[in-house]
């Protein structure tokens, strides 16, 4: 995935059942955010991979000052490369047991 | 320090916990 100075992983183990998996987002690289982030934490927080777009969990964070509106991009782009990375590891698995 | 909790009005719960310094540096 490039590198957007935001890091999203899983916090959880994926058993590729759940739909809602619980993940982790941290910045590594300030610099390249546009706006200053509101702390260096972790944010940890749930991500159904059905319903949810990470558009929304994005701006969701901006809401709550985590983040300012003109990283926003970055920070679902961040989120989004993860969703689809969990989703094609959860096909392939299941290609695999087929 | 300690974990602090925000819930958005869209019922999401972001748990915000401080990364260690040391961990900052690391390449």
């Amino acid at each position: 995935a490039e590198d957007t100075g935001v890091r999203v992983e899983l916090a959880e183990e994926d058993d590729g059942q759940k739909s809602s998996i619980a993940m982790r987002l941290c910045v590594e690289d300030a610099k390249k955010l546009k706006g200053k982030p509101k702390d260096n934490g972790a944010i940890e927080f749930s991500f159904d991979l059905h319903k949810d777009h990470p558009e929304d969990v994005a701006q969701e964070m901006i809401d709550s000052g985590f983040f300012q509106e003109c990283d926003s991009k970055t920070v679902a782009k961040s989120i989004r490369d993860r969703v689809a990375l969990i989703k094609w590891r959860r096909e392939r698995t299941q290609q695999a047991n087929e | 320090g300690s974990a602090m909790q925000v819930v958005h009005s869209a019922g999401r719960r972001f748990i915000v916990s401080p990364v260690p310094e040391s961990r900052l540096q690391e390449p």
